[in-house]
């Protein structure tokens, strides 16, 4: 029987989203919609968790702290660009 | 449920709307009523009443906008960020904005009008069956015309609902050529182009020419979107699919999930991805411009996200069919503005007034009228003139295509969707108009024995067409030029070599002009500008005099030419009027604006009198 092909996946010019690792998505998300202000992330996990478990209060996510699958999914979805927290 | 800092609320209930620009994945209409609807979201539940308006002045601006769009919240390309809006306040305050480059549709899928066929207008439903296969976009499969077309219905082999698509080869927007469909190949510039182009152009839009050669005969057109095969996202978002295209070397006639991990479906835009690697996305279910504008509108009243996931002011899109209200948005908005009014008791119909105009008084104002600087067609493609307008489309085409996918359809335009008034009523055809001139705080515009006439204090809604012999019984139906007296309010109508005067109803004339002391020669008047203290310059052609309204002489010796007083403005003027203290001098569709007031007769403004005066799409 034939193999199945192996999907060749290629880079398409432009779509820069997918050049983002999780960690960077987060802490742009974080900023974008109020839940850090700027530069007050540092490298510690203890800020990124903190701030995560903010997030997942405001959004009804599992309050893990953690940048758990279902927070990512939340991060990737379409949706207002009128900040969560702050003015 | 939470409200912004300082529960921001607006302090009036009878708030206004202006939508100042438009996408072009959706109809206008569907456009406008996805936003009402979504303005009654909340007006069901609130005392709070929402009227559209076409001005800077309105409560809520509403704006489509891609990344930077003029506020320092630039959107962020295709999905992501859909839109946002302002609490509300003063300025940009209560504002919402919506991100262009996502594909706004009703929720399930592009929307596509369809003209002629038998499906009355239906849009296209996507996808179809069509001898056994499926399509996800129009196609010219089984028509040997090259027409574009659709099933309106999810199976048209069972049901033969059908109509064609939006399609340069069905007709064209704007331009000068009313409508005729593209002709291909035609000759821009010495090269031949088979399809629209944007070459020439530094705004977008695709066009063609409607001969065979716009080098020689300069008649062009818009191409009409074709939502249905546009890319969004990727590197040509605005572009259509290009089908065969060769991608790692194998040939693709649909969109395509290859070569991606997200699952999402794309297609080139040239005919070979391998070696342009040029792309975008294929349409998918879109967003809905109704639900992500309900949302936005709750911000604009001062809502703000809630953390119920079910609620409408949550943060994150999902489609949903149901109303999108939940309590939590209920009790929200009621905190603000309290529960809606008392529904009025039933009362029967009132009898229409006795003087109704011809149209209703928002003729313009409901035809597209609100396609701002921001957008619309700018002008011909270079070198031709860069400004030459065109009074707009004028309604479906008049020839229909033939055939049907197999066999040959109804002839139409039996069931085109068309304007239900008749065009010769819409003020943003007229062309050229008789007379311009201020009467009573009104600018009134005169055109073969009918006038329209709209205010600055009514927002500009242009009223009309009345009858001129409605109110100026005496009056012929052509005219040269009309003013009116500011001190003694008479009104000095001109046509020909005769006069008309108007105090009220009464009426001194028809005269000659040669009672208020012109000579022979002069053929007609063609405007006045009123100076105060009851003098007036009255003009014909490169002329004008200085006129007594109350001796109602005209002083000889006072002749002079045009352009020595008034320099840069054209010499053969057909009107010449006062328009809030400025000066228009008109030639064919342009005026040229002076502001007198500062002594330095200069022109400070060309434009033209349909788009910029009238603000006509």
């Amino acid at each position: 029987a034939p193999r199945p092909r192996q999907p060749t996946v290629v880079v398409f010019p432009g779509d820069l989203r997918t050049d983002l690792t999780n960690k960077q998505l987060a802490e742009e998300y974080l900023y974008r919609y109020g839940y850090t202000q700027v530069a007050e992330l540092s490298d510690d996990k203890q800020s990124l968790s903190r701030a995560l478990r903010v997030l997942q209060k405001r959004l009804s996510l599992p309050e893990t702290g953690e940048l758990d699958s279902t927070t990512l999914a939340a991060m990737r979805a379409p949706r207002c660009g009128v900040p969560d927290v702050g003015r | 449920f939470q409200t912004f800092e300082g529960d921001l609320k607006w302090h009036h209930q009878n708030l206004t709307y202006w939508i100042q620009n438009y996408s072009e994945d959706l109809p206008r209409n569907v456009i406008d009523d996805a936003f009402a609807r979504a303005f009654a979201v909340w007006s069901a539940v609130t005392p709070l009443t929402f009227t559209r308006v076409y001005g800077v002045e309105a409560d809520i601006i509403i704006q489509f906008g891609v990344r930077e769009h003029g506020d320092g919240y630039p959107f962020d390309g295709k999905d992501g960020l859909l839109a946002h809006a302002f609490p509300p306040g003063q300025g940009i305050q209560g504002d919402a904005h919506f991100d262009d480059e996502e594909l706004w549709s009703l929720g399930k899928g592009v929307v596509v009008p369809t003209f002629f066929g038998n499906a009355d207008g239906a849009p296209c439903h996507f996808p179809f069956t069509f001898e056994g296969r499926n399509y996800s976009a129009c196609t010219t499969d089984g028509r040997s015309d090259g027409q574009l077309w659709c099933s309106t219905t999810a199976d048209y082999d069972t049901d033969r609902r059908f109509g064609f698509c939006p399609s340069e080869r069905l007709y064209t927007e704007h331009g000068n050529s009313d409508g005729k469909p593209c002709v291909f190949p035609f000759t821009f510039e010495g090269r031949s182009y088979s399809a629209c182009t944007t070459d020439g152009r530094s705004d977008g839009y695709r066009w063609c020419a409607t001969t065979a050669n716009y080098d020689q005969d300069k008649l062009y057109g818009f191409c009409p979107t074709r939502v249905d095969t546009t890319v969004t996202g990727g590197n040509s978002a605005g572009e259509l699919c290009v089908f065969p295209f060769v991608f790692l070397g194998q040939e693709y006639s649909t969109c395509t999930r290859d070569g991606r991990t997200d699952g999402r479906l794309w297609c080139a835009t040239t005919s070979n991805f391998d070696s342009d690697k040029k792309w975008g996305f294929c349409p998918d279910q879109g967003y809905s411009l109704f639900l992500v504008a309900a949302h936005e509108f709750g911000h604009a009243l001062g809502l703000d996200h809630t953390s119920v996931p079910e609620a409408l002011m949550y943060p994150m899109y999902s489609y949903t069919e149901k109303p999108p209200l939940h309590e939590d948005d209920v009790k929200g908005i009621q905190h603000l503005y309290g529960g809606p009014r008392p529904k009025p008791e039933p009362r029967p119909p009132t009898t229409t007034p006795e003087t109704q105009p011809t149209a209703p008084p928002t003729v313009c104002a409901t035809v597209r009228p609100s396609e701002g600087p921001t957008a619309g067609p700018t002008g011909p493609p270079s070198p031709g003139p860069t400004n030459a307008p065109t009074a707009g489309p004028t309604g479906a085409p008049t020839a229909g295509p033939t055939d049907s996918p197999t066999r040959a359809p109804t002839a139409g335009p039996s069931v085109a969707p068309t304007e239900s008034l008749d065009p010769a009523d819409n003020v943003c055809n007229v062309d050229i108009f008789d007379a311009i001139a201020e009467i009573g705080n009104y600018l009134h515009l005169f055109k073969d024995g009918r006038y329209w006439r709209f205010s600055e204090a009514q927002g500009r809604l242009v009223q009309g067409p009345f009858l001129i012999r409605d109110k100026w019984p005496a009056l012929p139906s052509k005219l040269d030029s009309v003013f009116e007296e500011p001190q003694s309010k008479k009104i000095f109508f001109f046509s020909g070599r005769q006069v008309w005067v108007y105090t009220g109803a009464t009426v001194l004339g028809p005269r000659r002009l040669d009672k208020l002391g012109f000579g022979p020669e002069v053929a007609q008047v063609t405007g006045a500008l009123p100076r105060g203290g009851g003098k007036v310059l009255l003009f014909s052609r490169q002329n004008f005099w200085r006129f007594d309204a109350k001796s109602q002489m005209v002083d000889p010796k006072s002749a002079s030419r045009v352009d020595r007083t008034f320099p840069g403005v054209p010499t053969n003027m057909h009107d010449v009027f006062l328009y809030r203290d400025k000066a228009y001098f008109c030639q064919d569709r342009y005026y040229w604006r002076m502001n007198l007031q500062n002594g330095i007769n200069q022109v400070e403004e060309v434009n033209y009198v349909t788009y910029d005066l009238l603000q006509c799409p």
